[in-house]
């Protein structure tokens, strides 16, 4: 464990935790992509999958647990509570994200880590969660206003695997020397899906304004 | 070696 994987970890970790305060305080998921955070449930389960099966610390599996824990309870709290479901801007967030679905797999299919069914499921999940995000930033740019929870939670959530990039170059140095296609690439996709709205959050806070997306 | 780094990530 290198200092970038567990910063990385933990900002993804506090950007599970702002949504979550947003969702609770405020009783509201306004502004918030249900469709993402249904991909993102997709995305845990199918990546730890090896959960039971292979142990590689506690804090491994532990936060296994805490991030399909949230991402389901998050997906629960949009659909079913039954203040925070009627805030759920339904008519805004149209992204057809399950048509993200077959891409990801047919390409976990072609390009698999290892030809098996749970390494499969492992670059399906890769796969997808770069692409996870999409339904969210386009619902950023509907957005009328995008409140500073909102705001902070798509930034942290970012900002995590750009820390896992830099995870991952330390560790090809230091460590394996090996390179990992499947991980990285998708990686740079994911992050890069985020520059415009890096430039314009660190623009909003730089200036003390509104984010706004444009459209 | 590969296959085992890589899933010692979240």
């Amino acid at each position: 464990m290198n200092i970038f994987r567990l910063a990385g970890d933990m900002t993804h970790l506090l950007s599970i935790v702002v949504l979550l305060l947003k969702i609770r305080t405020t009783k509201s998921c306004a502004g918030i992509s249900l469709k993402t955070q249904e991909l993102y449930v997709i995305v845990f389960i199918t990546r730890y999958l090896d959960l039971f099966t292979r142990y590689v610390s506690f804090y491994n599996t532990a936060m296994k647990l805490v991030f399909i824990g949230t991402s389901v309870a998050i997906v629960w709290y949009m659909r079913l509570h039954k203040v925070v479901k009627q805030t759920y801007s339904r008519d805004e967030d149209t992204f057809k994200h399950y048509l993200l679905i077959p891409p990801c797999f047919i390409l976990a299919l072609l390009i698999p880590l290892e030809f098996t069914v749970t390494e499969i499921l492992w670059s399906f999940s890769i796969y997808l969660e770069a692409v996870a995000i999409l339904p969210q930033l386009l619902l950023l740019q509907r957005s009328s206003n995008i409140d500073n929870l909102t705001g902070s939670y798509v930034f942290l959530l970012g900002a995590y695997r750009a820390l896992y990039i830099v995870n991952w170059v330390y560790r090809f140095f230091t460590e394996t020397h090996k390179i990992r296609w499947i991980p990285w690439i998708s990686g740079l996709v994911q992050t890069a899906l985020y520059a415009d709205f890096f430039y314009y959050y660190i623009k909003s806070w730089k200036n003390h304004e509104k984010l706004r997306l444009p459209a | 070696a590969a296959k085992e780094s890589s899933h010692d990530e979240l």
